[in-house]
């Protein structure tokens, strides 16, 4: 069975795969 | 029938920070179990399982193909379920309670949220819907 996910944010993407906002 | 998932590429490496995570190498093709909106996906590689970041993989077929959902400029009202202070200069502060409303809601588990002027990243694990606009 999967177990709960993190309960901690998730990682960022690296810098250059960031949406910019907008 | 068999269950097909989805295969997605990794595109950076990833050292897991707990046991129910799996770390990841660049190029490693990773099958997905379940995507949670949080931004954490259950995926297998070879014989292993866990949680890995989505914002770590793109999908196999059609990279440049845009799975997120498009923007709400009109936003959706949530509040804070916990405070989180900005780390990157594209994220936003905000305190526990605090209302806001989500303007794009992205897989990665980073939702772009509006305060007053500021718009900023947030981990919408962090969020709680508080119901539509009321827009009069």
């Amino acid at each position: 069975s999967i177990k709960n996910p993190p309960q901690n944010p998730p990682p960022r993407p690296p810098a250059e795969m960031r949406k910019k906002i907008g | 029938g068999p269950i097909i998932l989805d295969t997605y590429r990794v595109i950076a490496d990833f050292e897991k920070t707990s046991k129910h995570e799996i770390g990841l190498h660049s190029g490693d093709l990773v099958e997905i179990v379940e995507k949670n909106p949080n931004g954490w996906w259950f995926c297998q590689l070879e014989s292993k399982r866990g949680w890995v970041p989505a914002s770590y993989l793109e999908p196999l077929d059609g990279p440049e193909e845009a799975e997120d959902a498009d923007p709400d400029y009109e936003g959706e009202l949530h509040v804070t379920i916990q405070a989180y202070k900005a780390e990157q200069e594209d994220e936003i502060s905000l305190e526990l309670g605090e209302t806001v409303e989500v303007i794009h809601k992205l897989l990665d588990g980073w939702w772009v949220v509006r305060k007053g002027d500021e718009t900023g990243h947030f981990p919408s694990m962090f969020l709680q819907n508080a119901g539509k606009k009321d827009k009069y």
